[in-house]
């Protein structure tokens, strides 16, 4: 038997947001450390990866591990009749061919139950090494957001470029150009405000916006995003998932492919 | 020309 159950059902709401347009089937692999999923987009250039730890619901039961395959739209469509403020519990039988969510309106009578069908799903997975990397970013997700947002005005890839203290996202098409630089900035007064960058060595990658503009959909899941860069490797694009009292509860990180000049 | 590259070229299935 799986359950779980989030008071904050909103959390898992704002993950289902996050992943829905990016990979359209994918497993949830249960085990009594927690829930995780990893899958790649179908063209197989950016890949998803997503923690919740057990100790991060407020009850977990997971008497073996179990692989829940499901088609993500359906889960997220039925995510969309559970009200922000609901708790969300899930249960899986051993052997059963679909999951049960249950919501629960706070301080009200109402309860609601939906089953989502659950499939067998041949998942890559794929070996990521937990290596250091040359550059780490940490700035504010919505000014990153805002950056991927604008620069696909301007055209299809954005470069990101590290020197000393400062980033700078570029991109240019047939209308003209644009840059963006981001400074390090020297006041903790707003630590969500801040833009910290940690270089070993300089840097200059090419990514395509169109992937980082889905990553970016993970916003309202953490006020800081976390880049991590080395020459010709994925980026990676992270958001820590904490709950209403700043407990860390996962992450759900963003890996992309870059686009290298022949 | 500037290439799309894709995540199995850097990452091994496991």
């Amino acid at each position: 038997m799986f359950e779980a159950k989030l008071i904050q059902g909103a959390i898992l709401k704002k993950i289902l947001d996050a992943i829905k347009d990016l990979v359209n089937e994918a497993s949830w692999d249960c085990s009594s450390q927690g829930m995780s999923l990893q899958a790649m987009d179908t063209s197989h250039v950016s890949l998803v990866a997503v923690q919740m730890k057990a100790d991060g619901f407020d009850k977990y039961r997971c008497d073996r591990s179990v692989t829940l395959g499901m088609n993500l739209s359906s889960l997220s469509k039925i995510l969309k009749c559970a009200g922000n403020d609901d708790t969300i519990t899930l249960k899986a039988p051993d052997d059963g061919d679909k999951i049960t969510l249950v919501f629960e309106a706070k301080n009200e009578s109402e309860t609601s139950e939906y089953e989502v069908k659950l499939m067998n799903l041949d998942s890559e997975y794929l070996g990521i090494p937990d290596t250091p990397y040359s550059v780490n970013v940490k700035m504010p997700s919505h000014k990153f957001q805002r950056i991927c947002r604008d620069l696909q005005q301007i055209g299809d890839a954005v470069t990101i470029s590290c020197a000393k203290d400062s980033i700078r996202f570029a991109a240019k098409g047939d209308l003209g150009s644009g840059t963006v630089n981001l400074c390090q900035t020297a006041s903790a007064d707003k630590p969500e405000d801040s833009v910290s960058i940690s270089m070993q060595e300089p840097i200059i990658q090419s990514f395509a916006l169109k992937y980082l503009n889905h990553f970016a959909k993970a916003t309202p899941l953490s006020p800081q995003v976390s880049l991590s860069l080395s020459p010709d490797v994925p980026l990676v694009v992270e958001y820590s998932i904490t709950d209403d009292d700043g407990s860390d509860f996962g992450y759900i990180r963003y890996y992309l492919a870059p686009k290298i000049d022949e | 020309d500037i290439e799309q590259r894709i995540l199995p070229s850097f990452y091994s299935s496991k």
